[in-house]
């Protein structure tokens, strides 16, 4: 039994490429056989994993534009239950090329089905966008991970993203459901970071996830060393909490 | 004589909209008449000077799909010598419409023609992508201004930028200049931070701002009451350096 959750929130710099990282890392360390796909252009996710992008020769943009199958881009990340789809620049030019083809919202959807049974996760890494990259990580994903900093913009986009899952839901992919909402980024000693985490509880309710990530600079140079935040400091705040998470999408989903 | 200048990163949260908001407002409180221009669908140019979108009947997307004068569309921004050309949601939809028009790429560069001249400034807010829109501000304007966020992989994207900034210089816009690079969110506790400002000093020399844009709180904030910083917290750590960054753009601007 597989689940493919997309990480999206149109939203920049909130904290999507930072939980599919080490959300999808912790799920490996505790057993669970888990694929990670970079579906956005700058590559951050196969980066920050600690894969150099010029070695990579195939990447998502080959499945989705050259119907390459998945099974010859999958890649091990190098950590425990982890693999990865990794992406390169060449999928810069994939929205505009997706635009004209065939049933161009589900190239991702028909590349995962032959191999989404292999794990027990997949998670997606969005752009900053509501281009066809996240529709067709939406239309792929028997749910979503949004992602919210605690600051006011953040707050912003909420209603464009819920038109789109609702848009994608009737359009595309009618079983699609909100996995929950994340908190990311928070910083107790501010009073706005309390006012946005009460204004999420208020709408999204029980959706939001009771793991709130709050800001921690380790997770910020995990990155730079290439190893999600348990490989780079597993008894920071940020491993803790990324560890917590991991432990909640897992209770959530049996719950169901 | 006007200077169109588009603030633009593809890396998401940066501080583009940020950078947009106080420079223009800063630069309106030293005399120089600004046009702030928001071609994000997100719209959090608009909100952060305090419009509501749902206020707004024309925005920037009649004047890019429906050839409306840009004249019909700028409206008064509240701030000294600040006028804004909005967004709103109807933007998401565009980048789709514009894939198949005509001269697609110039749409509002032939929006502001007729406008121009009655501006000192036009500031131009990118939303997180190298899309349709981006490549629109991109060929409209005469430089473009980088905000660098000092973090890790804020570094990644800077290779892409660059390849479509040369892109739309060779094929779209010839006279498109690099107006400079703004490091922002600087945390002088981290080595990350120090690390990266040292990286961006070495690529880009003597195109860095001298203004260093440090994490300051008041400027998150500031948003969620619709005001620039300089209407918010005139006497913050925030408001200081945004002040000198309007200082330095008038300056680099007579040195050339
Ligand atoms: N909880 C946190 N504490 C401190 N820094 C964080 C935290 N989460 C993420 N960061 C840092 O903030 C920046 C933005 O995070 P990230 O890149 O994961 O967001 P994103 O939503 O994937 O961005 P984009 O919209 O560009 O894809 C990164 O530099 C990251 O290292
Ligand atoms: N120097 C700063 N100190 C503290 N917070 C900041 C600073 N600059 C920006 N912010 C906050 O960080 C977040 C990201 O900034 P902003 O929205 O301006 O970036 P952006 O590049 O426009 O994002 P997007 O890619 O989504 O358009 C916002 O919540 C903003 O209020
Ligand atoms: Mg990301
Ligand atoms: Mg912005």
């Amino acid at each position: 039994m597989s689940k493919v959750i997309a990480i999206a929130n149109q939203k920049g710099g909130v904290g999507k490429t930072t939980t599919a990282v080490n959300l999808s890392a912790y799920l490996g360390e505790m057993g669970k056989k888990v694929l990670v796909v970079d579906v956005d252009p700058q590559g951050n996710c196969t980066s920050g994993l600690g894969l150099s992008r010029r070695r990579i020769v195939k990447s998502v943009y080959h499945s989705l534009i050259e119907q390459v199958p998945l099974k010859e881009v999958i890649m091990p990340s190098g950590f425990t239950n982890l693999d990865l789809v990794p992406s390169t620049i060449d999928l810069a030019g994939a929205e505009i090329e997706l635009v004209t083809a065939l049933s161009r919202e589900s190239k991702l959807r028909r590349a995962l089905e032959p191999v989404r049974g292999n794990y027990s996760y997949v998670l997606i890494d969005c752009p900053p966008s509501l281009g066809l990259l996240t529709v067709n990580a939406l239309t792929a994903a028997d749910s979503v991970l949004v992602p919210i900093q605690c600051e006011f913009y953040a707050l912003e986009g909420l209603g464009q993203l819920m038109n789109t899952i609702r848009l994608v839901q009737s359009h595309l992919n009618p079983s699609l459901e909100l996995e929950g909402v994340v908190l990311t980024m928070f910083d107790g000693r501010t009073n706005l970071s309390i006012q946005v985490v009460e204004e999420v509880k208020k709408y999204f309710r029980e959706k939001v996830f009771n793991t709130i990530i709050p800001r921690n600079v380790r997770l910020s140079e995990a990155p730079s060393h290439g190893l999600p935040i348990g490989g780079y400091d597993a008894k920071s705040r940020g491993a803790e909490v990324y560890r917590e998470l991991a432990k909640e999408v897992i209770e959530r989903g049996e719950k169901r």
